[in-house]
């Protein structure tokens, strides 16, 4: 996976285990 | 994998358990409606429901077991699918008004102020009368959304190692039990089994209608930003651009 794709909101919101709603 | 162990009741179940919570603008638009303010309130909108989506596609079971880059590919190109076929189904008892949230209605008048909005506002208007026809029913309508979901990209990835193919195959299998979903949602209406499969095809045909509004949809979205009729950012500027990106 490319950097630029590790930085992506959506990345960071499918990755993390916590609801992402909680997260935005 | 899951998609394998759950029964299509049970995954129906699931699916509708997924289901996103009613989301309210909770702003008021001003009147009279000026091509600046709807794009805004639409726009507000969706990067509201954007963060609800994924947590959605997180809880369509299987999903989280796909590549990390599936995950990503398949929602950065169903997006304004899954966002259109809920505006229609929000929309379904109400004809000539397309309901963005409880807040935000608009009547094709309303929504003729943004430049070039018409077009696609009566395309939504005609798939959203064509579910009204068919009396889609609240099961057939998830199964569809996932389905959207799961069949949006096609698209193989440069470097296919095997944790890639592996995420592959097990896309195409859920995609093969939300079908069964779907099959036994219309099961359960009674019709015989030759209108169950008409039904079927009419419901899979108005897919095809989705995915072209979407594409004039995001034509649309990429003008407007283009010409900084409204500004976009966070989530929906970062979906936008990658549908762009994948487009050309």
């Amino acid at each position: 996976t490319s950097l630029k794709e590790k930085h992506k909101i959506l990345h960071r919101l499918l990755q993390n285990s916590s609801s992402p709603v909680d997260l935005a | 994998g899951v998609s394998i162990a759950l029964s299509p009741e049970e995954l129906i179940a699931r699916i509708m358990d997924a289901e996103p919570p009613e989301i309210f603008l909770m702003k008021d638009v001003k009147k009279p409606f000026t091509e600046a303010n709807v794009m805004m309130s639409l726009t507000n909108l969706a990067d509201k429901e954007l963060v609800h989506m994924i947590s959605w596609a997180k809880k369509i079971p299987g999903f989280v077991e796909l590549s990390l880059f599936d995950q990503v590919h398949l929602l950065e190109c169903c997006w304004l699918e899954v966002l259109m076929l809920g505006l229609m189904w929000r929309s379904v008892n109400h004809p000539g008004k397309l309901i963005f949230s409880p807040d935000l209605c608009l009547s094709r008048d309303e929504g003729s102020c943004v430049q070039g909005f018409v077009e696609i506002f009566d395309m939504l208007l005609a798939a959203t009368s064509r579910f009204r026809e068919l009396k889609l029913q609240r099961e057939e309508y998830a199964c569809l959304k996932a389905m959207i979901l799961l069949n949006s990209n096609m698209c193989l990835s440069s470097s296919e190692g095997g944790e890639e193919l592996q995420s592959r195959s097990k896309l195409l299998c859920l995609l093969d039990s939300v079908t069964d979903a779907l099959v036994w949602a219309i099961s359960k209406t009674g019709l015989s089994f030759q209108q169950r499969s008409t039904r079927l095809a009419h419901l899979l045909m108005l897919l095809s209608h989705i995915r072209h509004l979407s594409n004039k949809g995001m034509d649309h979205l990429h003008c407007m930003k283009m010409k900084k009729m409204v500004p976009l950012y966070d989530l929906l500027l970062e979906m936008l651009d990658a549908h762009i990106m994948h487009g050309s």
